[in-house]
């Protein structure tokens, strides 16, 4: 999956990949201070495409926000929904508004899922379908994150640690392999990487092209950037 | 001609297309084309028959019929609201009506369709005209053709009449194979040529035991003219006068060019790598006597020098490394990016840093809405025309389908520039390129023709900022007296080293004298050339002239578009279509769209049935959302 940090302040964006095998969990957002996890398990391509590429995406995602009482699990194929021991199961294809004291849900039939968890995240969980013939690739599930601010300091994981903000520096760009993508040295979180200029796809609003993001892309699975390493945000369970 | 076809495979082969005919006259650039297209129903029912041609979009459709069971239904043009109204109830009362759809860069669909009783003929008659430009010292006439079946009598034939004499003739299609090239007939005398296509059934054919046909494509007719007095030719016809300007052998005068290219966050990825690739060539392309200047921009504007630099192997050198660390960020200033050129430019010239003899243009390229700095349009265009104050040149490339092409529109013409639509596709290197090629080399500047004041009246534009390579001038106006004695025609301009200055007197042309066994090309052709040129120009004013004159020129517009019969932004061509078993049908409706509604047509999907039903752009979104940060993770 591609991770995306856009900074519109700073009219620029940071990005990097994470590839593991599929079937690994990472850990999204941590807010310890209210209970609330957002966990993700990748798929990959159904098989390996001829050029050897291996691509993995999230194919399931798990929401738990302990003090609202809510578990939510996203599928490429359903959203179940539990809250104060209720189950509430929609599919993909169902058009679905949910109005609940703790969680607002608003469904859009084959297109995306939107999340208000009170008090705490809002965001938006996209559903990429792909022609189901298609002899590599399957459904997978993008996550957006829409409205952090009312989240404790404490807040962390691969997406939450960068909700308060990041400082970084850029310089001594250069030509880099590829002419369109020059290279550039980053200064951050007291590292100094070697970063790239690309870009990277918001898909919220034209969901089948997306919109081009042009950001920093920070290699070696976001190595520098993230606290500690990708392997530390593994976890063992979707919640 | 897409012409005939069935909704469903199996009723298709109950119509037969008996026969398909492209007729094009060209006298004098003015090219007159009728299409014929003839369908039998062979059903024992009634079937809809559908007709679809793509014809240019320079063209105006001037009348469109169809003969059904010997009762001919015509055409008729009127008022875009009127014919809206008709349009309204009939939709309101639950009856289909045709519609002209957006298609393509050069081209624009036009597609009907008719109810035929069992065993009955439809015949399609399709008329449209247009004045062919000069682009790259040709013309071209572009036909598009999907019979999509193989049709018994097919038929292109081109006739052009060109008193000037022809130069040279190539006519060639995308299908042509090593059979059918043969076929293409080409006749050509001095000043008229005859270039005819037609291939039998079997000639059609993909295989020999297939219905599929090879027919599929573009049919393409290039030519240009003869070339020998400096003044150009001048025709006089049934009084109307035409000037077709383009002086032979002339030097290419230098040029200072302030390339101003958007690098904001919207232009990544694929736009920003075909920017720079294209800047690349366009640079390398840059005539060593001439000036350029490079400025970026997007919430920022970075010069790449503060003052243009002559185009000499070392600067362009140092110019490509610099436009290939372009990199995409941030918002969208036009106002002062394009101010900046302006302002360098004025400042090169008050330092004596340019070349007294030659032309200043700034070439902007957007993709986005101004979204920093100034960002209401009109004040933006307001801004750039009197800082320019008609001293340069502006030209505008409005890159993909997010920029508002009418302002661009707007600001290039009220600068003496143009602006042009770069699709987002593989081959926006190649369209920036060509742009740039097309007045990368300006022949003359400050162009101003000039007639007896007293012998003509209603003329056509006659003051050009600049005449390029490989292009034309022309001017058309209406004779107020009928002693053509003394019509004297000068034209002053300033040429490569020195005032370009000539003079000469026209003489009536004498088309049945040129030629006589020709006494009928198509009407009054002259008289309808300057009713076309004057349209576009009254069409023009309407969006980028003074307040005052715009809705004068609206209206001049309308009056001549319907006196003239020509299908404009203004008007529609209604045809009421025979009763059916079912009751009466609604209308046919052909309407002409403009660039702006092609590109809401082509967000919308490319059809442009819906611009009929929206509302009209009466303002601008001037300010951009509060910028707050975005955190995700999705997949490529």
């Amino acid at each position: 999956p591609h991770f995306m940090i856009e900074l519109p302040e700073r009219e620029d964006a940071l990005c990097f990949n994470i590839n593991e095998s599929p079937g690994t969990i990472f850990n999204l957002v941590k807010d310890p201070s209210i209970g609330l996890l957002v966990n993700g398990q990748t798929i990959g391509d159904k098989m390996v495409a001829p050029d050897g590429k291996v691509n993995t995406y999230f194919g399931r995602l798990g929401v738990v926000h302990h003090s609202l009482g809510v578990r939510l699990e996203v599928t490429t194929e359903y959203i179940n929904l539990f809250q104060d021991g209720q189950k509430v199961k929609l599919l993909w294809s169902d058009q679905a508004s949910l109005k609940g004291p703790s969680v607002d849900l608003l469904l859009t039939k084959d297109r995306s899922v939107k999340v208000t968890l009170r008090d705490s995240v809002k965001f938006v969980i996209l559903l990429h379908k792909v022609w189901k013939m298609h002899p590599y690739h399957q459904d997978y599930l993008g996550f957006y994150t829409l409205d952090s601010h009312l989240l404790s300091p404490s807040v962390h994981g691969l997406l939450g640690q960068f909700y308060h903000g990041i400082e970084f520096e850029v310089g001594d760009l250069r030509p880099g392999e590829v002419p369109e993508k020059p290279d550039a040295t980053m200064y951050v979180k007291g590292h100094q990487l070697n970063v790239t200029r690309g870009w990277q796809r918001d898909f919220r609003k034209d969901l089948k092209r997306g919109k081009n993001v042009p950001c920093w892309f920070i290699h070696s699975n976001g190595t520098g950037l993230i606290d500690g390493s990708a392997e530390d945000y593994i976890v063992s369970g979707l919640f | 001609i897409r012409s005939i076809q069935k909704r469903s495979v199996d009723d298709a082969k109950m119509v037969e297309v008996l026969s398909v005919k492209l007729h094009c006259t060209v006298a004098s650039r003015f090219a007159h084309t009728v299409m014929t297209s003839t369908a039998l129903n062979k059903a024992n029912s009634s079937q809809e028959i559908f007709f679809e041609v793509d014809l240019p979009k320079t063209a105006f459709i001037t009348n469109f019929s169809m003969e059904i069971e010997g009762q001919i239904y015509v055409g008729v043009v009127n008022e875009k609201e009127q014919a809206k109204k008709q349009y309204e109830k009939a939709v309101s009362s639950g009856r289909t009506a045709g519609l002209v759809k957006a298609s393509g860069r050069k081209m624009e669909k036009f597609s009907v369709s008719v109810n035929i009783a069992a065993k009955s003929n439809v015949t399609f008659i399709l008329t449209y005209e247009e004045l062919l430009q000069r682009k790259f010292g040709k013309y071209e006439i572009l036909t598009r053709i999907n019979p999509k079946q193989l049709v018994q009598n097919f038929q292109i034939v081109a006739d052009i009449y060109e008193p000037q004499g022809i130069a040279f003739v190539d006519a060639h299609a995308t299908f042509l194979t090593n059979e059918l090239l043969p076929l293409v007939e080409k006749t050509v005398t001095d000043n008229k040529a005859h270039i005819s296509f037609s291939p039998t059934l079997d000639q059609q054919r993909k295989c020999p035991e297939c219905d599929g046909s090879l027919i599929n494509g573009d049919f393409i007719i290039k030519y240009d003219v003869k070339r020998a007095s400096s003044l150009g030719d001048i025709q006089i016809v049934n009084g109307y006068f035409v000037h077709f300007f383009a002086p032979p052998d002339l030097p290419r005068i230098r040029k200072n060019v302030v390339f101003v290219i958007d690098r904001s966050g919207s232009m990544a990825g694929p736009k920003m790598i075909q920017t720079r690739v294209a800047m690349e060539s366009i640079l390398s392309d840059v005539h060593p006597d001439d000036y350029f200047g490079i400025i970026l921009f997007d919430r920022s504007i970075e010069p790449w020098k503060q003052s243009l630099t002559k185009a000499t192997e070392e600067n362009v050198d140092e110019a490509i490394k610099f436009v290939r660390q372009i990199y995409p960020r941030g918002t969208t200033n036009i106002n002062d990016s394009v101010m900046k050129a302006i302002h360098m430019l004025q400042d090169d010239r008050r330092n004596k840093k340019l070349p007294e003899r030659s032309v200043d243009m700034i070439i902007l390229l957007t993709d986005g809405m101004p979204n920093e700095g100034e960002s209401n349009l009109q004040r933006i265009q307001q801004n750039v025309c009197e800082a320019i104050g008609g001293n340069m040149t502006l030209f505008c490339l409005g890159f993909g389908d997010d920029v508002d092409y009418s302002f661009l529109d707007v600001m290039a013409k009220q600068n003496n520039g143009v602006a042009r639509r770069i699709y987002e596709a593989s081959d926006a290197t190649l369209q920036l390129q060509g742009f740039y090629d097309e007045v990368a080399s300006p022949l003359l500047s400050a162009v101003d023709l000039r007639y007896p004041d007293n012998a003509v009246d209603s003329l056509t534009p006659h003051h050009f900022s600049q005449l390029f390579n490989g292009s034309e001038i022309v001017v058309a106006g209406r004779l107020s007296e009928n002693d053509m004695d003394n019509f004297l025609v000068e034209v002053f301009a300033n040429g490569f080293e020195q005032d370009f200055q000539v003079q000469g007197e026209a003489s009536v042309t004498d088309w049945d004298v040129i030629y006589p066994e020709k006494d009928y090309i198509f009407g009054d052709f002259t008289e309808r050339l300057w009713a076309y040129l004057t349209i576009q120009q009254l069409l023009e004013t309407s969006k980028s002239g003074p307040a005052e004159e715009k809705s004068n020129a609206t209206a001049k517009a309308l009056e001549m578009s319907l006196k003239y019969s020509f299908v404009t932004p203004l008007t529609s061509m209604v045809v009421t279509k025979p009763e059916t078993e079912e009751g009466p049908s609604g209308p046919l409706i052909a309407d002409k769209l403009t660039e702006e509604q092609r590109q809401q047509a082509d967000k919308q999907g490319g059809i442009g049935a819906t611009y009929l039903h929206s509302a009209p752009q009466s303002g601008y979104m001037t300010t951009a959302a509060a910028p707050h940060p975005t955190y995700f993770v999705d997949g490529d």
